[in-house]
């Protein structure tokens, strides 16, 4: 994933 | 994945926890909102929509599911089972939550990352996310006194809101490219929501008295 993506985040 | 991160994760989960255990245990769901329950059943539906389309890791499908899940039965508990839903006191639990869901609908068209179906849901989510917890907090206020569980709910939902904004410092400070601003913003503002409840929660435990909100 993107390094700088929050979408990996609950 | 740091360990503020995982942290909030796991009082997010506590908290979802301690509300099944409460309504589970006492078969009552007073002084918990159904109105702030649906709105986090919205929340999650809303955000987790790219469990189609994107896989991250298995721990993150994991909760997802588990979000969604345990938000549904909740408002399942509190909608649907005859003894749960008798001890619903909705003359206590009026606030205009679809003012909230309309809200955060329209911020979200206009303030986004994209104008794709799945960033404008997810950007909805997120604005509805920091408000939800509003009903429930005047329903508190409202009844005065807060049994021991639903306190301990609100408490570690908003550790668990703390403990992200603590993530996203650690993430700025170590990735350089981290800033995302819809998702930081809008969980200051849900955290400084929790920060009068908070107040006095602290200081009915340092009192070792029951947590009581002015009216």
């Amino acid at each position: 994933t993107n390094k700088d993506d929050v979408h990996d985040e609950l | 994945m740091n360990i503020f991160r995982l942290a909030g994760d796991m009082t997010h989960l506590l908290s979802i926890l301690v509300l099944l255990l409460k309504i589970y245990a006492t078969k009552s769901c007073s002084g918990v909102s159904r109105k702030t329950q649906e709105l986090y059943a919205i929340v999650f539906l809303a955000r987790y929509l790219d469990l189609f389309t994107d896989f991250i890791s298995v721990y993150n499908t994991f909760m997802k599911i588990v979000f969604i899940a345990s938000s549904l039965a909740i408002v399942w508990c509190i909608r649907v089972h005859p003894m749960v839903k008798r001890s619903y006191d909705k003359d206590l639990d009026t606030f205009r939550h679809y003012l909230l869901v309309a809200a955060s609908f329209l911020l979200a068209l206009f303030l986004h990352e994209k104008f794709t179906f799945l960033e404008i849901f997810w950007a909805f989510s997120i604005y509805l996310e920091a408000v939800a917890i509003l009903p429930q907090l005047v329903l508190l206020q409202r009844s005065g006194n807060v049994d021991n569980l639903t306190g301990q709910y609100v408490f570690f939902l908003g550790a668990y809101r703390g403990l992200y904004i603590l993530n996203w410092i650690y993430r700025y400070l170590t990735e350089p490219r981290f800033t995302r601003w819809i998702a930081c913003v809008s969980g200051v503002v849900q955290t400084a929501l929790y920060a009068d409840f908070f107040y006095y929660y602290f200081i009915s435990w340092k009192n070792n008295s029951k947590l009581k909100l002015p009216a």
